[in-house]
């Protein structure tokens, strides 16, 4: 089964439409392995995505250095995913 | 296991095993309202399942819906379930959805990728495609949204396998579509189609593939308007609307795009809750009030259809 320890999902609010493209070029670089859950649309539009561990310190620094405003949504996604299975299980107890 | 559908937990997260017996449970217990009927099966051979609520007559007008078709979007299918519950509660008993079902059918498609859905519950939550592997790539499946005969190709979807929107090698490639378009041409007579997914709150119209406004533009704006102002009367939760492109992105590909393109004037599409605690992975706890607003919305969008034929 997949896990997700680490995972953090972050929502990024792009400023102009330069922070935009720059966003939206984040889409196709496939060693990231990004999962946007909101994709980007427009500005001041949040766009929330996915981050695995490996990758959450090459983004954050690449948005930093883009002065591009963001926030974390989800701090641990597999906290939330097991409180989602233990939830589950108790439930069909 | 619950013995009937009255003892079925709608306030939590149901197996596809457990939503597969709670249909037949309805069907059951409900023999001259509802049935249940295979529209034909996924690629890891399930059934595709729509289930049926008619009071008779033939060739009548309908309405459809379909929850799941992204798989780890949990909220849909469990609202989709509670829909079901609420039709068969109701009907007789609330005067609008009695007058709908008196002059039209409705159709009901809970989990419309039973592959993805099996998959999020045993392997990878997070899956949000079919599971049919792509020929020449390490990566499975497709976009189910994206494999509309509508623009499809153009931008807004890729053609990369393992993209989260790869749009599969041909329109209608991916079984689970396929079978809801033959479905839909054969019945002939479908007036509103609504497909529901999450998260993000709106509520939206054709096209996602091109700025073109749809000709009844104007209606539907309008419908969408009432049916949000319905939805957040209840827990003044707020959506957005308007059209795909103009209020989410461009999107090629898309199930309503296709069924407006098919003459189905009342197409929409929904985003559940929410706008961005937990996104995908909403708590348990919000199922029944995110299927309770949403039937509003659901209800202004079949009331207003039945008023209006065409």
């Amino acid at each position: 089964k997949e896990t997700f320890d680490g995972h953090q999902v972050l929502r990024i609010i792009p400023r102009d439409e330069i922070q935009l493209s720059v966003i939206k070029a984040l889409e196709d670089i496939i060693e990231f392995e990004l999962d946007f859950w909101r994709g980007v649309t427009d500005v001041a539009v949040p766009v929330d995505v996915r981050v695995p561990f490996h990758s959450l310190q090459s983004i954050k620094i690449y948005l930093e250095t883009q002065d591009i405003e963001y926030s974390i949504m989800i701090e641990d996604l597999q906290v939330m995913l097991d409180e989602e299975r233990e939830e589950m299980e108790a439930a069909a107890r | 296991q619950p013995r009937g559908t009255d003892s079925f937990d709608f306030s939590r997260y149901h197996t596809i095993d457990e939503i597969y017996s709670f249909q037949d449970m309805l069907v059951a217990e409900n023999p001259n309202l509802v049935s249940k009927i295979v529209i034909g099966h996924s690629y890891e051979g399930r059934s595709l399942n729509v289930l049926k609520f008619s009071t008779g007559g033939t060739s009548r007008p309908a309405i459809w819906i379909d929850t799941g078709i992204h798989s780890r979007e949990w909220v849909t299918q469990a609202s989709g379930t509670w829909f079901a519950k609420k039709i068969v509660t109701d009907y007789g008993r609330d005067p609008a959805l009695t007058n709908i079902l008196d002059k039209m059918d409705i159709f009901l498609e809970i989990v419309t990728n039973p592959d993805g859905y099996h998959f999020t519950h045993n392997n990878n939550r997070m899956w949000r495609k079919t599971r049919k592997p792509n020929p020449g790539s390490r990566c499975d499946g497709v976009d189910p949204n994206r494999n509309w005969d509508a623009g499809f190709g153009g931008p807004g979807a890729s053609g990369n396998p393992c993209s989260e929107t790869y749009r599969g090698p041909k329109a209608h490639s991916e079984s689970e579509v396929k079978s809801i378009v033959d479905f839909v041409k054969s019945h002939g007579n479908f007036k509103a189609f609504i497909s529901i997914h999450s998260y993000s709150q709106m509520l939206l119209y054709p096209y996602g593939y091109t700025r073109t406004p749809v000709r009844d533009r104007d209606e539907l704006h309008a419908l969408a308007k009432k049916a949000i102002t319905d939805l957040a009367s209840l827990y003044g939760t707020r959506y957005k609307y308007g059209s795909i492109i103009n209020t989410i992105y461009q999107a090629s590909g898309g199930t309503i795009d296709w069924t407006y393109n098919q003459g189905i004037k009342y197409s929409y599409t929904f985003e559940l809750r929410d706008t961005g605690r937990y996104g995908f992975v909403l708590p348990a706890n919000q199922i029944i009030p995110t299927a309770e607003e949403t039937w509003l919305a659901l209800m202004a969008i079949m009331n207003h259809t039945v008023r209006n034929p065409y």
